[in-house]
């Protein structure tokens, strides 16, 4: 209970109509970041304990939430070959989401397999330059790796081992190719 | 044409968005980025309308929609889990259309990234919209925006219905809050924009939707902030980057992608350096 009190604090402070509309100073809204931020960083133990039990597994799980893949940057994929992503769904009916992570290059290719070993397809694609070009944005993520999870179970998970692979797979690259000149 | 299983998105000869089908249902849509220029008065005496400037609290345009022209620089990318159709419209506005196999319920992504906002040579502001134009569809001025995520509300232009109101301001005064969702139908076809986050929208003209993205304003509009709406970040206008989701067909579905959104799945991520698979396994 001790870690849920940052953002139960952040969530007090944000029932202000400033908060809910941006009607609030700059340095204000900065401020209100920060808290949240504070907030997030805060349940990260509160969410690997609740991780751990629903696995099943004793002790405390390593795991990080990037906080900036909005702005396709995340240390972790970025600088490792192979990871591991488990996808947490708080819906209580199932989802297919597609997921979409940021990596190193736009050259190499990765596999996704869960538990059972099947291989998921994945793809990965060059970010557009505009994102790479947004001011602040941290990493040096080039390429974003996608692939399609199939179902994931009622408030469960699934996890996936990701891991590079030197030799190109059997999927074709993605095509890309600009349209003829507008007319 | 790009896409899976039977749904696609169609593009015309210069890569623009032309249509969307659905397992051999076609339907013309289309998307336009514009701005308004943000009004600009002296604030002078409270309540005289013809003084306010638009700013945080305010959203009142200087004139109609400045759309883009259709001639953004167009990049295509077709893979097997997922196509994307990338729109470069200047410096400072660029999206990406995105649709991937087995989207369930169907929807078509629409991400976008806008800013630095740039103010123009009579240092006024910008405020940035997306408008989607399903051709065929005509909602005669009516549409409805969800309130807090949940019931849809209906909206009707030039219109309140509690009295009978004369609007001074006929495009912000026809503009309501959209917390998930915008939606507008006819009949049996129902077509929404979901958003990931809370945006300003409308339905100018028949068959559109119109969500405000982003805005840059150049005058604080007196009503207490006492500063401009110019966010800036690392020394330049703020940078935004968000998707809508383009949603056809049935409000259930609509509100299952509205929940997808808002309740999307967490990631958590660990290395697993030196682990082998059979032993993660």
């Amino acid at each position: 209970r001790p870690d849920l009190i940052a953002m139960r604090e952040a969530m007090g402070i944000m029932q202000h109509h400033d908060a809910v509309t941006g009607t609030e100073q700059q340095h204000v809204a900065d401020d209100y970041a920060r808290v949240l931020d504070i907030g997030f960083h805060d349940c990260d133990d509160i969410t690997a304990s609740a991780l751990s039990k629903l696995m099943g597994s004793s002790e405390p799980l390593e795991m990080t939430n990037c906080m900036l893949l909005n702005v396709s940057s995340c240390p972790l994929t970025e600088n490792n070959d192979d990871f591991v992503v488990t996808i947490f769904n708080p819906q209580s009916r199932e989802v297919r989401p597609l997921v979409r992570l940021p990596v190193a290059s736009t050259t190499d290719q990765y596999t996704a397999k869960c538990p059972q070993g099947k291989e998921h397809p994945t793809q990965v694609n060059a970010l557009p330059t505009d994102v790479l070009v947004i001011p602040g944005r941290p990493g040096n993520a080039l390429g974003e790796l996608t692939f399609l999870t199939g179902c994931i179970p009622p408030l469960g998970y699934k996890s996936f081992y990701i891991s590079k692979t030197s030799k190109p797979k059997h999927t074709k690259k993605p095509r890309i190719f600009t349209p003829s000149e507008p007319t | 044409s790009l896409g899976y299983d039977g749904r696609f998105i169609n593009l015309n000869a210069n890569g623009l968005l032309e249509s969307i089908s659905i397992d051999g249902k076609n339907e013309s849509v289309q998307m336009d980025f514009g701005f308004y220029k943000g009004a600009v008065g002296n604030n002078e005496v409270f309540g005289v309308r013809s003084n306010r400037s638009s700013g945080a609290y305010i959203f009142r345009p200087n004139g109609t929609v400045n759309l883009f022209a259709q001639t953004p620089a167009v990049t295509i990318v077709q893979g097997d889990v997922v196509s994307e159709v990338r729109y470069k419209y200047s410096d400072w506005i660029s999206s990406i259309l995105r649709i991937y196999r087995g989207a369930e319920p169907f929807h078509v992504e629409h991400e976008w990234l806008v800013g630095p906002i740039p103010f123009d040579d009579e240092g006024f502001g910008k405020e940035v919209v997306i408008r989607y134009h399903v051709s065929d569809l005509h909602n005669n001025g009516e549409f409805l925006t969800d309130s807090n995520g949940r019931e849809m509300l209906k909206r009707k232009m030039n219109y309140r219905p509690t009295w009978n109101v004369e609007l001074d301001e006929k495009i912000s005064g026809n503009y309501y809050p959209v917390t998930t969702r915008i939606a507008i139908e006819d009949g049996d076809n129902i077509w929404s924009v979901v958003t990931d986050r809370s945006q300003g929208g409308s339905s100018l003209q028949d068959g559109t939707m119109e969500l405000m993205v982003h805005r840059r304003l150049s005058h604080d509009d007196a009503f207490g902030v006492g500063e401009a709406l110019n966010e800036t970040a690392f020394g330049k206008g703020l940078v935004v980057r968000g998707i809508h989701y383009i949603v056809p067909g049935s409000h259930a579905d609509a509100r299952k992608v509205v929940q997808n959104k808002v309740l999307h799945p967490w990631y958590f991520l660990s290395s697993a350096k030196n682990i082998p698979f059979e032993d993660w396994r």
